[in-house]
């Protein structure tokens, strides 16, 4: 599924559409590495 | 209020015009100028110039020429880290850039 | 009532529209000079050194960049006939277009942060039309458009 499509090798122009780009995938990269450290913690045990 | 709201409204849409006019002059211009043969033959960079917007230490620099119309597509995150690219119109060309 | 309210409406949509355009407007004039600037300084350049640089030490424009973590593990799988790439990557990264590199580099005179020498707007300036110099001092003083009325002094 691909969230962004651009057309690349004209000169000029694509700005905008890379700052998307980069916006999604470092927000994609901090939900993984938040992700990641839950999955690290031991879930809290439950109280009788 | 009614008046100046009019009058307002006249000014804008003479300036919104003007800007109009201005940036397909621009568009025009900034296309004739990369298109020019003489500029083609000067439009580069160095790998200095790359190692100088990007730290080597740090980062790995990857360079893409690709031909017009090429599609470029990158998929959700949340899925993988994905570049995906698809030329219709030449091959394209992928360069590291060194660190030295 | 409902006039003027109509009125005041339609007057909003326009200075947001106006703003975009004038945004717009801005980007391509940087785009100009930025560019301009390249060629003038590799021109110096190969004047200076009697001859262009070795052909695999440059990279002509357009291109695009992306760069990542060293530490970041990249698979590549390319079609024989280099029409098609695919990379995927364990860690995040960026993309830039060649632009962007060129305004990192410095071509665009710091305008697009609002920072910009006397010097260097003088010679920015010099890059564009006489007709868009204002849009040029507007950017060197980071002005915002409203307190410059509906449009640069200039123009």
């Amino acid at each position: 599924r691909s969230r962004i499509l651009v057309s690349i090798g004209e000169s000029f122009g694509t700005s905008e559409k890379f700052q998307k780009i980069n916006q999604m995938v470092s927000s994609g990269d901090r939900l993984l590495k938040r992700g990641s450290e839950v999955s690290n913690h031991p879930k809290p045990l439950k109280r009788l | 209020d009614h008046q100046v709201l009019v009058k307002d409204n006249s000014d804008l849409k003479e300036a919104e015009k003007q800007l109009d006019d201005l940036i397909q002059m621009s568009t025009i211009q900034l296309k004739l100028l990369t298109e020019d043969s003489e500029n083609q033959h000067f439009a580069y960079v160095s790998c200095q110039d790359l190692r100088s917007v990007m730290d080597p230490k740090q980062q790995m620099l990857m360079v893409m020429k690709a031909p017009p119309e090429t599609q470029l597509q990158v998929s959700d995150p949340a899925e993988a880290f994905q570049i995906k690219l698809k030329s219709t119109r030449g091959a394209i060309d992928v360069f590291l850039c060194p660190e030295d | 009532a409902q006039e003027c309210q109509n009125l005041e409406m339609e007057k909003q949509r326009r200075m947001e529209r106006i703003k975009q355009k004038r945004a717009q407007l801005q980007e391509l004039l940087l785009q100009q000079i930025a560019f301009k600037n390249l060629v003038q300084r590799n021109q110096q350049n190969e004047q200076q050194n009697q001859g262009a640089p070795a052909l695999n030490s440059t990279i002509k424009l357009p291109f695009i960049i992306v760069n990542t973590s060293k530490r970041t593990v990249i698979d590549c799988s390319i079609s024989s006939d280099k029409f098609e790439y695919l990379f995927n990557f364990d860690n995040a990264f960026e993309i830039h277009d060649d632009i962007e590199v060129l305004k990192r580099m410095g071509m665009s005179f710091g305008l697009e942060s609002g920072k910009c020498s006397p010097e260097d707007l003088r010679l920015a300036k010099s890059l564009v039309p006489k007709a868009l110099e204002g849009y040029i001092t507007d950017m060197s003083t980071g002005s915002s458009w409203v307190n410059q009325g509906l449009l640069c002094n200039s123009a």
